[in-house]
């Protein structure tokens, strides 16, 4: 599984419409000066795994809706983040299967889940990423930023439970 | 069960000796429980010994070798059991600039069984990687776009000649 | 009392935008009583407006931001008060390129009226120092020395050049 | 007042007696790899001010004595901070006066105090500190590695503290 692009529609800093990507099967480097967005573009896609505002640096998630100077005026925000599952044999790599994930959330905080556009639960958006080996329960695949020290600093029982969950 | 957990503690246990020996070329790192008669009530402690020092809890280390154990950690757990991506945000802040090349080369090679998505400030870190996406604030809007590699190193010597 | 408070509170204030402003090229920042009839009760918020974007309190900011505006809260505080010397340790970790030249470049220019004495890893900022003490490694033991100038720019050149 | 040099015997990483400095009047940079003892070069000077042994990175004060394979034999650490006061007329340097602070641990967690070689009580040493303002109070000269984003998000009412104790 990879992650193709993340699309945004005032989404933090991220004004109307943005396409974040394409993202390297391999390696891509995120750069740019401070402040201007690239921490967020982890928020958006924690966003859509289902991740509370508070992992997102939001007390609230209407406050992860863009709003600045001028532009007071946006009443929702929704990214979609389009994953591609790839097979790599004998140096080829072949699209398998394609899907998108997308999640939307209103000034009301009413939040919608999207499963490939169409409405689609929470739960049903878990099941998918689970399938694929995304590993929700302890978030090993996210780092997040002023957290990478700590991670060896983890309480021996709760290296514990890591290891249990992993079996 | 228990027979079990053992198996796997010792597959991670040598799979975090053997990272944490290549990230700080030549120190050695340990998965010990804590009570060896109740592993899983106890939990398990994690030791390094820094190349040429002795061997140390965690807690006494200095920020770059805290980041470089916790980074070990996370490549042997990838290693027993993987994920499909890992996304990181400044995990170089604490490095020094060795230890940044070091690492971005050694995710650069990860990157052959996991997808990156990694953010950096430290042209060591990001000049290793694949592909580069710059991101740029106008007028409090955040512009994103995929940088050629010549603009993106254009932007890194703009970066580092920065007159304030 | 209240005068007196209210007296110093300004000046602070005032410097305080000044600083910022220099040290983010353009931006604002303002200290503002939670709630004015109880100043003393009720505290005092810190707010900025980092150039070309809307008035943020601190939380909202990235790691980049929160720095400056911590920096400009101490070198503000500095003036309306002094104290005779600075220990900084790596206060650079989550500055990019341009904004470690910045506060690197501040730093010398009020070193003419306190001590500063800072640990970084990075080249931007160590450069602009009168003076360098390099600290390395042997065998578990610390060693230390003043570096002359071209010594440490070979430590630098080094590390910039590091090969894994 | 400006600190002239630190002065260390078997204090954490530094094994033997050792010598920091001279540091420039104005701007001193220290550098190194991770891990060979910048950072506890900082706590040697916090562990002559009085600071307790958490602020140090140690649980215990004993802890703060040199300790590795090979040198278990080392019964006590001390840290000396030479100090000078220098006035600046028209250009001029000169040194007014200088003096010396010292603290000494042993493996018996007795800890002694130095002011100019002599014993001396934490009191005389925080009072000497306080003549040339050294804030001990808010601590406002010292950042230590980590600390600066939160700086400025003391709460309120910290703000107002510091504000009334700077009166
Ligand atoms: N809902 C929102 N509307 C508009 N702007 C927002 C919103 N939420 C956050 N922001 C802005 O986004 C910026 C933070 O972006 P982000 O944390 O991604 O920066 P960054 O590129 O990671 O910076 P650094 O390198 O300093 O970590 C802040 O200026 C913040 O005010
Ligand atoms: N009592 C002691 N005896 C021997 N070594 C010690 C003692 N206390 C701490 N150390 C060692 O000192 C080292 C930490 O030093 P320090 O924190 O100063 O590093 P640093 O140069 O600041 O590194 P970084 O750049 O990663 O922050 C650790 O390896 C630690 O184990
Ligand atoms: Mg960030
Ligand atoms: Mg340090």
């Amino acid at each position: 599984l990879c992650i193709k692009a993340i699309e945004t529609y005032n989404f933090k800093s991220y004004y109307g419409r943005k396409i974040l990507g394409p993202f390297d099967q391999k390696f891509t480097a995120i750069i740019g000066p401070n402040g201007c967005g690239k921490s967020n573009t982890i928020d958006a896609l924690l966003f859509v795994f289902g991740f509370r505002s508070s992992k997102l640096r939001a007390h609230k998630l209407p406050e992860l809706i863009h709003n600045s100077d001028g532009r007071k005026d946006c009443s929702s925000a929704k990214v979609t983040v389009h994953f591609a599952v790839m097979r790599t044999e004998a140096e080829q790599n072949e699209q398998v299967e394609a899907f998108s994930i997308g999640r939307s959330i209103s000034k009301s905080n009413k939040s919608d889940y999207f499963l490939n556009g169409a409405r689609a639960t929470q739960h049903d958006v878990t099941t998918k990423l689970r399938e694929h080996d995304v590993d929700l329960d302890h978030n090993r695949f996210l780092i997040l930023q002023g957290e990478v020290e700590q991670i060896s600093l983890m309480k021996p029982t709760a290296k514990n439970e890591h290891e249990e969950g992993m079996l | 069960r228990t027979r079990e957990f053992l198996a796997s503690f010792e597959v991670i246990q040598a799979k975090l000796k053997k990272t944490y020996n290549y990230l700080t070329h030549g120190g050695d790192a340990d998965l010990m429980p804590v009570n060896n008669t109740n592993i899983f009530g106890d939990g398990i402690e994690f030791g390094v010994r820094p190349p040429n020092k002795s061997w140390k809890m965690i807690s006494n280390l200095s920020g770059g070798e805290k980041t470089l154990s916790s980074l070990s950690l996370i490549f042997a757990l990838h290693h027993y059991k993987p994920t499909p991506f890992y996304i990181m945000d400044e995990i170089d802040a604490a490095l020094d600039y060795r230890n940044v090349t070091i690492v971005g080369k050694y995710v650069k090679d990860r990157a052959l069984d996991a997808q990156f998505i990694i953010i950096s400030l430290r042209p060591n870190m990001y000049q290793q990687a694949c592909r580069h996406i710059g991101i740029f604030k106008v007028n409090n809007v955040t512009q994103v776009g995929l940088l050629a590699s010549d603009a993106y190193k254009g932007w890194q010597e703009g970066a580092l000649a920065a007159k304030p």
